[in-house]
């Protein structure tokens, strides 16, 4: 069997900063159908991540602030050339469900998600 | 290669009845650590599911009310005798990331996510 890289399942990734407030983080989830957004400063570098899952943490706990004071700051990543089954490592080992796809200087190249991995098996 | 089956990968659903608060539900994703919540009537059976993505929504828009105003009440679901290809083919199709596992009365027994399924993927 082929091995398989991220760079095949990854798909471009919507970033935002991280002054930007909850409910505009939450718009661009739902605008875009999308789960995760990384988080990047003005040189495009990854920051951090926020999911669904933190905008639920916000209204569970009453959080109304910006996103730099909910979002996750210490970030699990893939490269492009890396296998699939690393990324699914990843995943399972930190109970998440997306990796930002970076290059060696942090820039946010793009992101696999569960559901991406999900896909291979639908056959 | 043999099959697998929806029934080896399902984990329990934690489930909740629809006139809970948006704040309730949140809290419980949190708590448990999970994304979806089947959302079932007094007998247990399936009326509807939340996801952190509609918590999502109603931050975008501004809802404050209870979850049965916001969840979905159209489910897709997955049986336990069915391949597991099957359940990654009805999620891509429908661009979701859950199915509740139910028997033929709609009762719920599980539930399956697209993180169960690329747990897969990760050897
Ligand atoms: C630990 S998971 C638990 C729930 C569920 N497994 C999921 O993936 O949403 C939720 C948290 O993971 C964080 N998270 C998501 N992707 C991440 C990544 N690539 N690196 C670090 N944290 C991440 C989110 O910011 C959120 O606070
Ligand atoms: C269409 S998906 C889009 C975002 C992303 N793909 C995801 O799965 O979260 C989000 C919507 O799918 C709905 N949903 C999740 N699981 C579902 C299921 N098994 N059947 C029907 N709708 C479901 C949620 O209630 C939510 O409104």
């Amino acid at each position: 069997q082929k091995v398989m890289f991220v760079r095949k399942v990854m798909r471009g990734a919507i970033v935002l900063k991280e002054d930007v407030s909850l409910e505009e983080a939450a718009k661009v989830m739902i605008e875009k159908s999308i789960n995760h957004i990384p988080i990047v400063d003005d040189e495009g570098k990854l920051v951090g991540i926020i999911t669904s899952w933190d905008i639920a943490k916000a209204v569970a706990i009453g959080y109304k602030g910006k996103i730099n004071g909910i979002m996750t700051k210490k970030v699990v990543t893939a490269n492009p050339d890396e296998p699939i089954e690393l990324a699914a490592s990843k995943m399972e080992k930190h109970d998440i469900s997306a990796l930002p796809v970076v290059d060696v200087n942090l820039k946010v190249l793009g992101i696999v998600t569960s559901e991406d991995l999900s896909k291979l098996l639908a056959r």
